[in-house]
Parts: C-alpha cells; sequence; structure tokens
C-alpha cells in the first residue's frame, strides 16, 4: 500500500510543483506506480503535466463531496506509471464550505484511502497557504517534503511550517514525520544561495537531502509544453537533478 | 486623502512583497508620504524592512479585533517618509476566525479609513491566495497593481485573479480598478521571459507596464538585510528599476 508525501511549504514560488511533478515521474520512469495528486485550487500540477483544465469534467473537488469515486477521477499521464487526480480552480471555494463539517481535515485521507493499494508512492502538490486544504495533505501523508528556495525569505517561512506539522502531529496524525528539506533554485554563481545553503545544513543537519536543484531554465520551460523535465529534456541539469533526488529519496527510505 | 493600492496575485513567489518595499521606498524618496500595509501572515515586508517579529507586540490582527487604534500600530522605517503597518503569523487566524462575522471582507478598510488622511499613498502587500485576507485588501483598494513573473505558471493564473477582481467590483468595491500588471524577474537572455511578455503585451496591451523589473540578485539580498532596494544598493539594477516604476506609476496616475 502507497507511502503518501506531502510537497509543502506556505512560501510562495518555492518549487513545490516543480518538485512534485519530476520526483514523481523520475520515479515512475525506475518503474514505481506513482499518482500525482494536486491539492492546489492553481491546478498547476495538472495543466503542468498537460492536462487542460477546460477539458477537466471530474476533480479532486468531486472526491471531497463524494459524488464520484476516486478512481474515476483518476488520470494517466503521459509518463508511463504516473497518474494524477487533477485539481480545478473550484477547489478554492473548499475553505469556506467545510468550515462547519466534522471532519473537515480528513477529506483527503478518505479520498486517498481507496487508491492507496494500487500504488508504490503518492504525492500530494499543496497551495502556498496553511490552510484546510494544506492540513488535509499533512493528515493524509506519511511524510512531508519541504522544497526550500535558496533565498532569505524562503528560511524565514521555516519556522512556522514545523510548529504547524507538529500540531498536526500531536492532534490529527501522529505518524506525520519530515522526509526532508530539498534546497531548490540553487544558483552556484550567488553568495545568497551559498549562504542558505550553509545555514539549511547548519540548522537542520541530516534532515537537508544531500541533492540540491540547481536553477535551470528548462525546468521553467517544461511546463508551458505540459510534460515533466524528463520528457522535455532528459538531458538536462533539471532532469539529472530531479533523477538524483528520486535515488536519494529511495536510499532515505531504506535507512527507516 | 491616500489612494490605496493593493498588490495581489495568488501566484506564489512572483514578486508581491519585493514590489511592495521597494515601490513604497522608491516614492517615499520621491517625497511622498506612503504607508506599507502588510496583509499576509507569512509577514515577510515587515521583516525585509527590518522589523524584527519577536519584537512585535502590536500588529494587524489587533486593528482587526478592535483593540487598538491603526495609529498606535503603525512604525516608521529606515526610509523618511515610508511607515508599515505591520503582520504577524497570528493573523493566520483570521480566515476562520472571522467566517460568522458580518461585513468581514470590510474589516482592512475600516482600519485604513482612519489612516488615509495622512498618506498620498497606501500599498497592501497581499498573501498567495483569494482568500478573506486578500479579498480585504481588494475591498479596501482604489486599484490593483499585479506583478507577474515572466515564466509559464504565473500567466496561467491570471484569469482567476481577474475573475475575482471582477466579482469584488460588482458586489464589494465599484470604483476598483487595474492600476497595471508588472512584469518581474524578467532575464534578458531567456526565450522564456521574452516569450511570457510578449503575451503578456498581446492580451494585455497598456494595461502591462512598460517598465520591467529585472532579475537581479541584490533584490533578493536587500530583504536579509532588512533594507528596501534603495538604502541596501541604490545603484543596483533593482533600484533602477524600481525608481523608474515609481516615476511610471505617477505618470498613469496623472492620465485618469
Ligand atoms: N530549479 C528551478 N530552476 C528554474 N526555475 C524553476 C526551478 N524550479 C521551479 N522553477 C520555476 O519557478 C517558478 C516557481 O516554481 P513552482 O511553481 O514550482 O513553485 P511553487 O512553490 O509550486 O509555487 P506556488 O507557491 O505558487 O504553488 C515556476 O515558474 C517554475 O517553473
Ligand atoms: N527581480 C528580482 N530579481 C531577483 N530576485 C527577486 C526579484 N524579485 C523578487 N525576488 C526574490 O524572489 C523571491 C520571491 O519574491 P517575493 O517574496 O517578493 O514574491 P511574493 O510574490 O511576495 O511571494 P509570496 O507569494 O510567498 O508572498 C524572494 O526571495 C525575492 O527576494
Ligand atoms: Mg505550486
Ligand atoms: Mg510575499
Amino acid at each position: 500500500s502507497a507511502r503518501v508525501i506531502a510537497i509543502a511549504n506556505q512560501k510562495g514560488g518555492v518549487g513545490k510543483t516543480t518538485t512534485a511533478i519530476n520526483l514523481s515521474a523520475a520515479l515512475a520512469l525506475e518503474g514505481y506506480r506513482v499518482l500525482l495528486v494536486d491539492a492546489d485550487p492553481q491546478a498547476n500540477a495538472t495543466t503542468g503535466v498537460g492536462i487542460p483544465l477546460q477539458e477537466l469534467s471530474l476533480h479532486l473537488y468531486h472526491c471531497f463531496i463524494s459524488e464520484v469515486a476516486p478512481r474515476e477521477v483518476v488520470r494517466p499521464t503521459a509518463v508511463d506509471g504516473l497518474d494524477i487526480l487533477p485539481s480545478h480552480t473550484d477547489l478554492v471555494g473548499v475553505e469556506v464550505e467545510f468550515v462547519d463539517r466534522a471532519e473537515r481535515e480528513r477529506l483527503l485521507q478518505r479520498t486517498l484511502n481507496t487508491l492507496r493499494p494500487h500504488y508504490h508512492f503518492i504525492f500530494i502538490d499543496c497551495a502556498p497557504s496553511l490552510g484546510i486544504l494544506t492540513i488535509n495533505a499533512l493528515v493524509a501523508a506519511h511524510s512531508v517534503l519541504i522544497p526550500v528556495q535558496c533565498e532569505y525569505f524562503a528560511l524565514e517561512g521555516l519556522g512556522k511550517l514545523l510548529e504547524t506539522i507538529r500540531l498536526v502531529r500531536q492532534s490529527l496524525n501522529p505518524d506525520l514525520v519530515i522526509e526532508g528539506l530539498l534546497p531548490t533554485m540553487y544558483d552556484t554563481r550567488l553568495l545568497l544561495s551559498r549562504q542558505v545553503l550553509e545555514e539549511l545544513r547548519y540548522h537542520f543537519g541530516d534532515l537537508v537531502f544531500q541533492t540540491v536543484i540547481h536553477r535551470n531554465t528548462r525546468l521553467a520551460e517544461a511546463p508551458s509544453h505540459g510534460k515533466p523535465i524528463c520528457l522535455y529534456d532528459k538531458h538536462s541539469r533539471g532532469a539529472r537533478d530531479y533523477a538524483a533526488v528520486a535515488r536519494e529519496f529511495l536510499a532515505r527510505l531504506a535507512q527507516y
């Protein structure tokens, strides 16, 4: 039954979606069956793997209001072994709509329970917020992978995120652990990048992945072609970095 | 009485805070009295102008629960003529806490009404979401300035943002206009940057600022020193770009 990993950081634009798409795809290439869940109303992971929003009649919101079995909503992608549970801008209404509903933090957990037997890994792309959708992801997950852009504001928000993870562990999901902190958009030419990475390793030690994702424009180009980097440009720095993250992710799992 | 401008885009990491801090500071340097309102629980604008969160006893949340007069919460910054109404991570509770409260969309408007007589301009830095705090900013504002990172995902979210602005204009704030779309993190060497800028100008014409903010690492370094770019490195590309935005912003105002 699948291990569920939330990819979360309330700081915006740090590489959550880019990591969700490309780590999932890299593991699928290694032969694992992977589900990518888009839990962000922006639906960037959905369009980033080539699914046009206008064509989408079924998505995560329909699972939450129990109108459809989750298996009906899941779709294949261009990568063999990688499926997606798509999002839609309609999801933005969940925050207010479910505020009075009992167990509103477990909507996603219930949705994924019926899907877990069919996959090795399930990755959840989160929105840049600590609202109800991200809480749902933290409740449904075994672990949290935290992309950290190698810039100042990204460091600042980590305290709040780690506190939220601790609170979720105390009250809603006692098994939740941190999968790791993944440095992203690292630019070897910039002192700022090196300083932030040093600070991360100093404060968080082995929680920080050895692999660093370098800034690479091919990663920013790939979504406009609706493809993960491994299909868009498999020889790029970005593709190599995410393949290395996939290998390190598997090696770290083996240590538990 | 001040013109109020919301700086909003639900896409994360597109340069909202960087624009809020540096455009405010550039206008203060020109001799205008400017208030920067931090309406994001991440409080990046607050720390970016050098105010440590641990030292903060009064902030925007206290204005919302009417415990304190807004004038008591406003603080000066290192730039003459620029004040800040600080945020705090406690603000994240507003989303759920005020859900049943009547007129919950007008909390910020009421707070700013007592401050408007003291300034020429009030800029509101928004969180990467279309939740209640951003709605409050759109209700309190005369116009919305939309930073758009010159990358693919940033283009995608514009439709949803423009729709939200239209809905707010219809039901809550009939005078709300778009101040303009400001291209950010433009990298002259990248085809992607040029393509996105072309697309922006094609779809939105004169709504797009002529001035473009180039990618410039000095802009990313400045917040870790708690200074706007005009104090951190006034000769940098970033400082020149935001001075040019300030001039264009004033020239566009004169056209109304
Ligand atoms: N390593 C990288 N090198 C270059 N560009 C990158 C890299 N990683 C991500 N990007 C680009 O940076 C922007 C932000 O990344 P992304 O959208 O994945 O972040 P996010 O954390 O998911 O954002 P949000 O908070 O809005 O959900 C996107 O345009 C993306 O294509
Ligand atoms: N023109 C630029 N050149 C280089 N770096 C920039 C530029 N503008 C912003 N940055 C950096 O990019 C990151 C994202 O910018 P910023 O935090 O201002 O975006 P935001 O839209 O406010 O993010 P959020 O959605 O989290 O509120 C920050 O680390 C910032 O320092
Ligand atoms: Mg994302
Ligand atoms: Mg910001």
